[in-house]
């Protein structure tokens, strides 16, 4: 479950103060398969961060899970997000000095502590589940973007965590391979309860969300339920 | 005018050898609005960085322009490029240490040496036309994903060059953005026969070009005309 209240976040830089949301409230069931939409710039990449834990609100509350993670902590909040959360990064955020294998690995190591066979059994799996089995011992720089995209994805499926957050997830995947990463994320969400929270354009992921919410400006300016699975 | 003769490309890594495109072959004409299409992997980009003098074919003839760009060292490429091409890349590629006006001002500072006066409108003028002007002083981490690839377009437009070079330009971008750009590339298009080509996943480009290729596995498998504009 997640609930946000009020919630604010304003940048500060020298130049200017960017309110990139204004007071957004919304309540976010267990087993959702929901999408953040709305204008380049309307604050959808800031609102998948402060539900990441990757950034602070500058007012108002966050609960998820039943934690207030708007008070959590730098280090507590990176622990919460390696327990609960997968984040699929616009920019996929990939470690350049590990191979494609390796990223996917990362979690399990770091935050599981899984051991070996185990994690070569389900890093395997999922690779091959996106498509990317024949490219596993790539570095990032050798690959290409919609390639780098779907390791991000793997990465963040790995280790089944209870809430993914997918920003702009099939940005640069083709028919096929989008609607392969939308297949794999309605079985977990069927299988496991995990929730799935998206910000995105693409109307090959809003055809399949059950809920929209639209941010226009920093404001939540709307909420349709609709037809998807 | 761009010919492709039999055009390969192999990327050779210590574990692997990667043919990225396998004789490929092609004519587009000036003021052509086409786009390359094709599933993630199939070698859009690495063609583009050919045709852009980003890279050198491995084998194969590549003519642009009347010049025979795939004999052109390092530094003619370099020079050739920013004389005749605007480049948008599939990641941005901005400069993170440059605001937003001052990546878009770069290319006239640097190829075209034109006074400051004439820079300041010409720059100004491109970011409004891309939504952009009221973003102009930040710079690339201080920019939505949305935010980078319209500076990024802007840049490769400032310079009016001959052929632009446009690797998943909205992917990012909201549906007004996105038909705001094509609209500017088509208007760029009519008024000085600029070539435009694409490559892209995104079926609201693939709606509004001419001719379309379809690239698998590193060969051409097919050119359709369609009825863009
Ligand atoms: N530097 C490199 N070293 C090795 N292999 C590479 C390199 N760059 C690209 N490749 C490989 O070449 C193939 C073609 O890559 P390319 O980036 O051209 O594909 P693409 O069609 O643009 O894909 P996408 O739609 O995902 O952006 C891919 O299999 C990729 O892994
Ligand atoms: N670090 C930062 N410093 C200052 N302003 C920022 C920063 N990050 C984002 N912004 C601004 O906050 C606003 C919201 O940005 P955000 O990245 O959340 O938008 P978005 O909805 O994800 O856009 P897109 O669809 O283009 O990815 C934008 O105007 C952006 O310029
Ligand atoms: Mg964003
Ligand atoms: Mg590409």
């Amino acid at each position: 479950l997640i609930v946000a209240q009020n919630l604010t976040k304003i940048y500060n830089t020298e130049e200017v103060e960017v309110h990139a949301l204004r007071g957004v409230d919304f309540t976010i069931e267990e087993g959702s398969f929901a999408s953040f939409v709305g204008p380049s710039g309307s604050g959808k990449t800031t609102l998948l961060n402060l539900i990441g834990c990757l950034d602070k609100p500058t007012g108002g509350r966050l609960l998820v899970e039943g934690s207030d993670i708007s008070s959590l902590g730098r280090k507590e909040g990176a622990r919460f997000r390696g327990q609960n959360i997968g984040y699929i990064f616009q920019n996929f955020n990939l470690i350049p000095v590990l191979t494609a294998f390796e990223n996917v690995e990362y979690p399990l190591v770091m935050v599981q502590n899984r051991p070996v066979s185990e994690r070569q059994d389900r890093v395997a799996g999922l690779l091959a589940a996106v498509g990317m089995a024949d490219q596993k011992g790539k570095f990032p720089d050798q690959l290409s973007g919609g390639q780098k995209q779907r390791v991000a994805i793997a990465r963040a499926l790995v280790t089944n965590p209870k809430l993914v957050l997918a920003d702009e997830p099939t940005a640069n995947l083709d028919h096929d391979a989008a609607y392969g990463i939308i297949r794999l994320m309605e079985k977990m969400k069927d299988d496991l309860r995990t929730t799935f929270i998206f910000s995105t354009h693409d109307t090959r992921i809003i055809g399949e969300v059950e809920i929209v919410y639209t941010l226009e400006d920093g404001r939540l300016t709307g909420q349709q339920i609709s037809g998807g699975k």
